[in-house]
C-alpha cells in the first residue's frame, strides 16, 4: 500500500513512484533525527537550560520539540499562495496536501504561520520566543517545576523587554505573540492525534 | 515520533543528543 506523509520534513517528491509505509518512514527518519538534534542543540544554548535537572530537560524537549519545529518551519508555509514548501524543495498546494489527508491540521498550521508572520519578528525576538516555547513549567511530569518557572519568567521578561524596545509604539505586539503559545499547544495535540492515526492505519 | 532506521524513539534521540553521544559516530 502506498502512502504519503504530508510533513515538511518528508522527502516526498512530485510524481515519484508509490512508496510503502516502511520506505516513507525511512526517508522521514533521515531528516527527523537531525531536526530533533538541532532542537536539542538549540535548547542547550538557552542560558539556564542546562541547570535544569536532566529529566526536566528531556521532559521539556519531548513535549516541545514539535512546537519548536513548527515555529522554525512556519516560514515554509506560503500563506499567500496557500502552499507548503518541503525541506526537499518540492512545493505542494493546499488542495494537494488535503488530498494526502492533512485537512484540518494543515489549515490550522497555515493560520498559525500567518499570525506569526504578521508579527514580523526579528531573528532575536524569534530566538527568545522559541526558547519560551520550550521552557514551559506547566508541562506534565516536571521534577523541579519552580526552577523551570524561574527560567520561563526570565525568558518572558527578556522577550517583553526586547519587543518593547523594538516596537515602543505597539504595546499589543507582545500580547499577540504570547497568544501564539496556546495555538502551538493545540497544533501539538492535533499533530499527535494525526501521527497516532497514521501509525494505527 | 520514532526513528525507524535506528529504532530510536524521540526520547532516546533527545537523551543521546543531550549527552553528546551522537558526536562519536556518523548518522
Amino acid at each position: 500500500r502506498s502512502v504519503h506523509l504530508a510533513c515538511p520534513m518528508s522527502a516526498l517528491s512530485r510524481g515519484g513512484p508509490p512508496r510503502s509505509v516502511q520506505e516513507v518512514w525511512e526517508d522521514f527518519s533521515l531528516s527527523f533525527t537531525p531536526a530533533v538534534r538541532e532542537v536539542v542543540e538549540f535548547a542547550r544554548h538557552i542560558p539556564g537550560f542546562q541547570d535544569l535537572t536532566q529529566q526536566d530537560q528531556v521532559t521539556l524537549l519531548k513535549a516541545g520539540t514539535f512546537e519548536v519545529l513548527m515555529v522554525r518551519f512556519a516560514s515554509l508555509f506560503d500563506v499567500r499562495e496557500r502552499s507548503l514548501r518541503f525541506l526537499s524543495g518540492a512545493s505542494y498546494s493546499l488542495p494537494e496536501l488535503q488530498a494526502m489527508g492533512m485537512g484540518e491540521l494543515l489549515g490550522s498550521m497555515f493560520d498559525f504561520s500567518e499570525k506569526l508572520a504578521s508579527l514580523n519578528l526579528s531573528q532575536e525576538e524569534l530566538g527568545i520566543f522559541t526558547a519560551l516555547v520550550l521552557v514551559s513549567a506547566d508541562r506534565s511530569g516536571m521534577e523541579n517545576a519552580s526552577l523551570v518557572e524561574q527560567l520561563q519568567e526570565t525568558l518572558i521578561r527578556a522577550l517583553r523587554s526586547l519587543i518593547l524596545k523594538n516596537s515602543p509604539n505597539d504595546i499589543s505586539r507582545f500580547t499577540k505573540l504570547l497568544l501564539r503559545l496556546p495555538d502551538l499547544r493545540t497544533l501539538n495535540s492535533m499533530h499527535s492525534e494525526k501521527l497516532l492515526s497514521f501509525r494505527v492505519d | 515520533f520514532a526513528d525507524p532506521a535506528s529504532n530510536l524513539g524521540l526520547e532516546d534521540i533527545i537523551r543521546k543528543a543531550l549527552m553528546g553521544s551522537f558526536d562519536d559516530k556518523p548518522d
